[in-house]
């Protein structure tokens, strides 16, 4: 369902070509938990933003579900990434002035959903910070802030989960909760969800682990030990 | 060196009163290598706000070679942040339109130093990405940010370090490169360091480990295993 193939990603600063991802074959099929390891600069979060509909390939093709996604339209875009792509970016990208309710609950208020407060709250218990709803991202710590992307990442239950370093700044215990909370996803709504992931122990929640070095995937195993 | 005594410090968010710190008493001495471990929200970075000058006490007092911090002039404050203490935030803080290299030699023009460049192409080099000097905030991985972020803070070669979470977006690799950076800027020119970290093996880079839960410390222990 998520298919890159001889995806690269250049991009030029001054007089040096920087291969973000060179040559990139890769599928990922419905209802799979998938770690994404590699160095700091590897290429993991442009992987993300390609998958994600968020950046473009330079060279090679995605298809998301079969369909080329450089064919789809503006609106089919716009409706991939509200609706079926929950992205947990690796630096929160949460809105300043909007507390952490606010924050989660856009997401339903762009398409008109109903009950909008009662699920972003519902979002925000699973991760554990309910109590921390009326703070702004500036009254939270660094680990309640990424679970606020957590929980926004989720509030519209999408058929894929990207969660880019999601348990960074959490201690084990709170990450374990959070690689709980996916894995529950993943196996009880067939939700498709890849993690990127510096730490082993988080990665071996996952069913396969994809490792990158310098933007090429180096390895792609299963996780052995279940 | 660094001593704390009854420090507390409360936020008031409508009508609840959250206590981030519960009258803490913690004495770090000149040379010392110190972790700060604790679930996520349980205070160490507003600990690490307040031992940096950047936040003061709601209560208590915070005390800095043997001097009340709030006693200070606001000149011997910026003093103190500019010079003495050299911050790795948790969100690391770069100026969006400035470079890596820009970035780390800022704090180098401010107080009028010579060779400002070279100071910081080395600082770069320490931490591993004299290759992306040339590159914006946006233009880097989040390991790479984070990296440029410790290159800064310790440009100015301070004689206390205040670490928060150094290692987050980086793979295990470059996260023990830093910290045997950390360790030896410690045990060769007697910096106080103190490192604010989730990850066990991280924190075994020092010499004692303080724990938070709610505010408060609940144990301060030796490392053991040298
Ligand atoms: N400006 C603020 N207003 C209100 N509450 C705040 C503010 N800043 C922090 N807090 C609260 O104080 C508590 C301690 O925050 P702090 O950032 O010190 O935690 P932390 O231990 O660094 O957590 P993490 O590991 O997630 O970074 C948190 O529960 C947080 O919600
Ligand atoms: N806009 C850009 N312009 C130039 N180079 C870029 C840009 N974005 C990313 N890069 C470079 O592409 C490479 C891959 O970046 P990416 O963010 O995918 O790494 P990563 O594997 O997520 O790293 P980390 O673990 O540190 O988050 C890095 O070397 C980075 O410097
Ligand atoms: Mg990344
Ligand atoms: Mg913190």
């Amino acid at each position: 369902m998520i298919s890159l193939q001889n995806v690269t990603k250049t991009y030029q600063i001054g007089p040096s070509l920087i291969k973000a991802l060179d040559n990139v074959n890769l599928s990922i099929e419905v209802g799979e938990m998938v770690a994404v390891m590699g160095p700091s600069g590897s290429g993991k979060s442009t992987l993300m933003n390609i998958v994600g509909c968020l950046d473009v390939p330079t060279a090679g093709t995605y298809s998301l579900k079969d369909r080329k996604v450089e064919e789809l339209s503006e609106n089919e875009l716009a409706d991939i990434r509200g609706t079926n792509i929950g992205f947990i970016f690796q630096t929160y990208n949460l809105l300043p002035r909007l507390t952490a309710l606010a924050n989660v609950e856009l997401p339903l208020l762009y398409d008109g959903s109903k009950n909008t407060k009662a699920r972003a709250l519902e979002a925000l218990e699973k991760v554990g910070i309910e109590d921390r709803k009326n703070h702004k991202p500036s009254e939270l710590s660094g680990g309640q802030q990424q679970r606020v992307g957590i929980a926004r990442a989720l509030v519209k239950n999408p058929s894929i989960i990207l969660a880019d370093e999601p348990t960074g700044n959490l201690d084990s215990k709170t990450g374990v909760e959070i690689m709980a909370l996916l894995q529950q996803l993943n196996k009880n709504s067939k939700i498709t969800v890849v993690v990127v992931t510096h730490e082993e122990e988080i990665a071996n929640y996952n069913d396969r682990v994809i490792t990158f070095r310098d933007g090429s995937i180096v390895s792609d195993k299963p996780v052995s030990d279940k």
